[in-house]
């Protein structure tokens, strides 16, 4: 599984709908204090299926909805999709498909709705998607900005998560 | 799932003790299961032990804010190499480390960006130069970010005054 | 002393109110007492509010880690020029902030070491620039550290290849 | 008070003796990771009567002793010595002194002595020294590498004590 684009709108900072496009190897963000760095790598763990509102720095998990700027209103959705490549390492009922489109939604109102390939499914077979690939929101694939020195300060039993996700 | 258990520590660890030097430029690491009160290894503890080059071995709460640092990402490049995840997402994880370490850094990256995918968020001028592709955020209009695109492998180095360039 | 500590705090909260924007070129932020089950100020909780130039008002959570760096530092130095103490250490504090804040974090550190003696710990060439006086500390020896001093007042600009230059 | 000088013995990477001369302004400290910046930090907060070793990186308070390297031997003492002008802002019974010297030893046995201009003293009175200026250990004034942000993130009522040092 490769990762081929990013989509973003009504997510956090992104009230206008934004794409990354990712290649083979690094793709590096940069920018400012503030401009929404961090809010990109929020987005790719909320699509994943996060379901911690303090995890993504919120209190509540509409604080994900564009909420507002000096020259905008709030929005009423946030929506997020991760398009993947297949190369064979899927798990398989996505064997067929080249391309693998996640997709996340959240209304205001607090409904919110998964996609698969724009078929609706449920949080399950998000999670049963990412699980067999290493890749779930917590593991060491994912270091969020603050943390690295997390790994060295907490304690041995806090670590052994590290290792169970390889074996 | 002990058997797994245990072959995932010790496959963790035997890469750990190679990757560490390549970072530090010599010093040795490696990790030990802590079998407090339990001889279950599914409930044991995992300690770092840790000497950066020519340091007396001590606890790796000593270690200094960059040496922490990069002794936990000579941690998860080991993981890296043993269970490649399809993509790896870092943010700011070389913000505490100075310029001869994030070359050291930069240059491991590199290696195991041919096995993976990695999205790196930096302040820093030098990894922004190792990336394969670079997105500028900016708050134009402000509380609204939005992207501005460098594809680095066609794209001249960063023109110093474009927008991009910090 | 409930009275010495509302004086404190209403103090405190109007200079965070003039150091905030001066950070932050704009915006504004202030402190609320947080009287939740108790009307005693003396157990109450300080509530930072904080919005940057062209955001909404949010809570101090969803602000990055730059912003949130900036907010501590203006906070910090809002105590500092109204109870100077005689001195202050600041360890790497410059290290989330992107160029342009950290000529501001320097611009506002020169002000206030008029009034009081600053130990700044950095890794950047443009908070070495503003200081007085400057040490680098090596480690020539593995495992020992040594110092070399320089005195900016006096010296040239460090030249490059020197020690200190890094 | 100001700050004059600084002398670190033994302490922590410092096997041989240091002296940091402080003027008037800003006084910067340099170096790769790993070389001893934030041991001089430790330094001065364990002068002025830090009793936490956790707060100092250690698990017990000999960890401050130089525990040896490559080339040396571990060490049996550590000193710091922080000589302070007096400016007028002093407590009464030091009102004379031009310069105040705070020293702090500890020998491997565990034996600690505190000095204040080469007379022996309490940790009591090197507090009370400290205690009416804002400097105590825990202040405003001194910001340990990665804690800036937790002013930010801590609680509400964690906060509080930052008002309390300016009452
Ligand atoms: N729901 C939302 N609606 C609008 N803006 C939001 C929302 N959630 C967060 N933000 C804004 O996003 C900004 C933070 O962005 P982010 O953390 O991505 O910055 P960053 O680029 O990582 O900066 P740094 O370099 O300082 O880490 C904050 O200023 C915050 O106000
Ligand atoms: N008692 C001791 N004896 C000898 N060395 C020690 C002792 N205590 C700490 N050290 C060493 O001091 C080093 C840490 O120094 P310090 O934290 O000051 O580095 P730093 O210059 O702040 O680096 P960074 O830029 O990464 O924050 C560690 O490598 C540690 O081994
Ligand atoms: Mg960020
Ligand atoms: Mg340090």
């Amino acid at each position: 599984m490769k990762l081929s684009r990013l989509d973003i709108v009504g997510f956090k900072s992104f009230a206008d709908k934004v794409t990354l496009n990712f290649s083979d190897g690094i793709t590096a963000v940069v920018g400012p204090n503030g401009c929404g760095k961090s809010n990109i790598v929020d987005g790719i763990r909320w699509v994943m299926g996060e379901q911690s509102a303090k995890h993504l720095r919120g209190g509540k998990m509409e604080d994900v909805i564009f909420s507002g700027s000096e020259s905008r209103g709030p929005m009423g959705m946030a929506e997020v999709t991760l398009t993947l490549k297949n190369d064979g390492r899927v798990p398989s009922e996505y064997a067929n498909y080249e391309d693998i489109a996640v997709r996340r939604r959240l209304f205001r109102d607090g409904q919110s709705e998964y996609y698969i390939n724009k078929t609706q499914v449920r949080l399950k077979d998000v999670h049963d998607l990412f699980l067999g690939t290493g890749v779930g929101t917590r593991a060491y694939s994912m270091i969020e900005q603050g943390r690295i020195g997390f790994i060295v300060n907490s304690k041995p039993e806090e670590r052994r998560f590290l290792i169970e996700e390889v074996a | 799932s002990r058997d797994r258990f245990q072959e995932a520590f010790n496959a963790t660890n035997a890469m750990f003790q190679k990757v560490f030097p390549r970072l530090f430029r010599g010093g040795e690491a490696r990790l030990e299961l802590m079998l407090e009160g339990t001889d279950d290894v599914l409930e044991s503890g995992i300690d770092i032990i840790s000497q950066p080059p020519g340091k007396k071995l001590q606890s790796v709460q000593l270690l200094s804010g960059g040496e922490k640092a990069l002794t936990a990402v000579s941690l998860v490049f080991s993981i890296f190499l043993i269970k490649p995840s399809p993509f790896c997402v870092l943010d700011e994880v070389d913000a505490p480390l100075d310029e001869s370490n994030v070359a050291r850094f930069n240059e491991l990256l590199r290696e195991i960006s041919q096995v993976s995918q990695f999205i790196c968020i930096t302040h820093s001028k030098k990894t922004m130069e190792c990336a394969d592709r670079l997105y500028g955020v900016t708050m134009e209009e402000p509380g609204i970010s939005k992207l501005v695109s460098v594809d680095l492998r066609r794209a001249e180095k960063v023109p110093e005054g474009s927008i991009i360039a910090p």
